[in-house]
């Protein structure tokens, strides 16, 4: 009578068995239906993606370039499919795009080219692929990956966006600043009951949630930079516009509160360690519009002090601040025309576009910087909750 | 074991005439 001794890992090759008719099976049980709050919270991050590179390093063990390229098609597709129904849902953009991330730096580490096999150990070198070289596959996995980052960044956006007018400019945390309101400013009443609820704890705890379902993904740490980096753009771009177009919002307690945000968001990045992904600088222009409000305008020394501290912004925006520009009490004077004149000549020579509002659809070009792993394929086990029954680990 | 032959490349159709060739997933069944 046969006794079921389980294998030891060292036996094992980190390679997955399975039939040609299965492989739909293995699309719509790992890809397709899978539900990242569900199962998948889990997993090891980026395990659908070894999986899939185990099968296709065996397909690839078999010297079948048919089976290598419908797993590849699949995969492409399912992934697609998934995020074209489940796209505006963060968790399930986020953990496709670290998978497919982790699929291309499998493809790469395990390619046999020597610029990726550095910080392979042995056995990892060993599990390379033996038969096909998947160079232009890693070009279509490549641009897929950087399709799923701009739905990433259009979902985040979706969240994000309508925070921010809110928690930026409209909600006032520091007490007592602006005690006397601008005058002849009424404050806006909200037409739908959320608006103008949101303050800075909501934005920070809404990109605390984005960066911490980012890590349980797995998601490469440049990455998540490069995010993060877009997520301060939008929030720099959106509240700098709106500052642009509301008298309101042109004030010197106005200047202090953004000054204040600002500080928090810095904190926040600090508090992730996230101080040199170039998410600070992105607020260089809200910044400036900050300090613009806070400083003096009335003397020729004002208005060169104005012109070498606003390098980020343009000559329309300053001067549109500069009109906007409400004192909030007796002691304080709107801007001369004078003064305002004196500014334009001064900056008559930069060389610019006249633009007035900032593009917040614009998307930093991204990056995939290789991330090899150091898990070995060989000890990988699939949970049985991932229905995956008819893999066979060889 | 390193591969004593060179791996053949596969050539590969680009993302948009992949989702043209309507693989095997979409015949899924309802």
């Amino acid at each position: 009578h046969p006794v079921n001794i389980p294998r030891r890992e060292k036996d094992f090759q980190g390679m997955l068995e399975y039939k040609k008719e299965d492989e739909l099976k293995l699309v719509k049980n790992l890809i397709l239906e899978l539900k990242p709050r569900g199962v998948a919270v889990n997993l090891i991050p980026g395990l659908p993606a070894y999986i899939l590179f185990m099968c296709l390093r065996h397909a690839d063990y078999l010297n079948d370039d048919q089976k290598v390229r419908t797993l590849l098609t699949s995969t492409i597709n399912s992934i697609k499919k998934i995020l074209k129904k489940r796209g505006d849902d963060f968790e399930t953009v986020s953990f496709w795009l670290s998978n497919t991330c982790r699929f291309l730096h499998c493809l790469k580490q395990y390619s046999g080219d020597p610029a990726f096999m550095k910080h392979n150990s042995q056995r990892q070198n060993e599990h390379s692929l033996s038969n096909f070289d998947l160079a232009e596959y890693r070009q279509v996995i490549s641009d897929l990956a950087i399709q799923i980052y701009q739905q990433l960044i259009k979902c985040m956006e979706n969240i994000l966006q309508p925070m921010i007018v809110s928690g930026m400019l409209e909600h006032e945390t520091i007490q007592g600043v602006s005690g006397v309101k601008p005058t002849g400013l009424r404050k806006r009443t909200s037409s739908i009951a959320d608006e103008g609820t949101d303050t800075l704890d909501s934005i920070l705890r809404q990109l605390s949630a984005f960066h911490s379902t980012m890590c349980q993904h797995g998601t490469d740490p440049e990455l998540i930079k490069q995010v993060v980096k877009q997520q301060f753009y939008i929030i720099g771009a959106v509240t700098l516009n709106n500052l642009l177009l509301r008298k309101d919002m042109c004030s010197w307690s106005k200047g202090m509160q953004i000054r204040y945000n600002v500080s928090q968001l810095e904190e926040w990045l600090r508090d992730k360690g996230l101080m040199t992904c170039g998410a600070k600088e992105t607020l260089e222009p809200l910044i400036q519009a900050a300090q613009l409000l806070q400083v003096k305008k009335k003397t020729d020394e004002d208005a060169e002090a104005i012109c070498s501290m606003c390098l980020a912004l343009t000559t329309a925006q300053i001067v549109k601040v500069l009109n906007l520009y409400t004192p909030v009490n007796e002691f304080e004077e709107r801007v001369s025309v004078a003064f305002i004149r004196t500014i334009q000549t001064r900056l008559r020579d930069r060389c610019e576009t006249p633009q007035l509002l900032m593009d917040t659809k614009m998307i930093y070009p991204v990056t995939f910087p290789f991330n090899p792993s150091s898990l070995a394929l060989e000890t990988i086990q699939i949970p049985t909750s991932l229905n995956l029954g008819f893999l066979t680990r060889v | 074991r390193p591969p004593s032959r060179p791996r053949v490349l596969l050539k590969a159709p680009t993302l948009a005439e992949m989702e043209e060739m309507n693989i095997s997933e979409e015949e899924e069944s309802p």
